[in-house]
């Protein structure tokens, strides 16, 4: 996956993610594709959740699974994940769930609880950073007020890390893939680089859905394993999503 | 990271979505959360019940190629559905709606859902 919040110069956040799922799942010889990816791409949908007819959040999901894995709060926040991985990693968290020790959280319900019921970008963050879970992961958060955009890398217990974006840093984007942004991305897997060269040559003057789009569309950051792409600003309180496809040649993930 | 042509320069002008990379929009559905949580993915799962049991075989072989037994699979229609009563609200009767609707087992759509735990196995 690769996840992106950007602050445009006017000071507009734009939160863009390509969803890349199915890696060793089953490769298909014949149309050169992972057969769980190439199954996916047809249970994407957007879903908007309502209560007393009001919109409460908006996602992009797979039909089926009742977890967030990208969403909007309009007007309020944007929220994504990535996969991290660690060999403290989610079937320890099972394990101890089965044995009975269940004071942790589904990744998945708990994106989805802090989209239903956080009500700013700040009790997001700390709910996202604090709550203990059963995997570890990568958040990458959007809010609406200028210089609210971060990553907060989590292992099952703790928040590890939280890279802010900074302006005056010259940071006025966060980008995250599957690696920890202090280390460098496994040689093999590096869409950290061409991501961050691409954003680089769009400049904070340009950045705008449309170019954030180009980004995702540039290999490898799409790639076999792509099934959509998300582009959410928070402050129209928009959500759209592509269902995604890689032609050959295309690196595998 | 510069091997192409599996990777290239930085595209432009994808925007709006078109051409090869652009398999399709996504369509919306409302989940109405006033409504009991097993009944709220109704019409999702009405709709797109077929790619989900098309999607949840192909994990089935998957797990067949890895235990040709069948084991792996009766282990996740046994086991799983007994987890399911341990899962939090609304979670638990939103997945046990899902399957009701999709009449996909329930220890397989569990499955579905806690996927990202097992898959960091």
């Amino acid at each position: 996956c690769t996840s992106v919040v950007a602050q445009d110069e006017k000071g507009k956040l734009l939160h863009g993610r390509n969803l890349d799922f199915g890696l060793f799942l089953g490769w298909d010889v014949k149309n050169k594709s992972w057969a769980i990816s190439e199954k996916l791409k047809p249970l994407v949908v957007n879903l908007n959740f309502k209560r007393n007819n009001q919109t409460v959040f908006k996602s992009t999901n797979f039909a089926g699974y009742v977890g967030m894995l990208t969403g909007i709060k309009p007007h309020i926040f944007t929220l994504t994940m990535n996969e991290r991985f660690s060999l403290d990693g989610g079937y320890i968290g099972i394990l101890e769930w089965i044995l009975g020790q269940r004071d942790g959280m589904w990744m998945s319900f708990l994106t989805r609880s802090v989209l239903e019921n956080a009500n700013s970008y700040d009790e997001a963050k700390s709910l996202l950073a604090q709550t203990k879970m059963l995997a570890p992961a990568y958040f990458i958060l959007g809010g609406n007020q200028t210089g609210q955009g971060c990553i907060i890398t989590r292992s099952r217990e703790l928040s590890i890390d939280v890279l802010e974006i900074d302006v005056k840093l010259g940071r006025w984007y966060v980008l995250e893939t599957n690696y920890d942004h202090w280390k460098e991305p496994f040689f093999l897997d590096d869409r950290r680089t061409p991501a961050m060269k691409c954003l680089n040559q769009t400049t904070q003057a340009n950045i705008s859905v449309k170019t954030l789009y180009d980004v995702l569309s540039t290999k490898p950051v799409l790639n076999k394993l792509t099934t959509y792409t998300t582009l959410m600003q928070v402050s129209e309180g928009t959500l759209e999503s592509y269902i995604r496809d890689c032609p050959n040649p295309c690196m595998p993930w | 990271q510069f091997v192409p042509p599996y990777t290239e320069d930085c595209r432009t002008d994808m925007y709006p979505p078109n051409g090869p990379t652009f398999k399709g929009p996504v369509k919306w559905y409302t989940i109405d959360l006033d409504l009991p949580p097993s009944k709220r993915w109704t019409a999702v799962i009405s709709d797109k019940k077929n790619d989900l049991v098309d999607m949840i075989q192909a994990i089935r072989d998957l797990a067949d190629a890895f235990v040709p037994s069948g084991r792996l699979i009766e282990l996740v229609d046994i086991a799983l559905p007994l987890m399911v009563d341990t899962l939090p609200n609304p979670f638990r009767e939103e997945i046990k709606g899902i399957a009701a609707v999709s009449g996909v087992p329930l220890g397989e759509v569990v499955l579905f859902n806690i996927f990202y735990e097992v898959f960091t196995v």
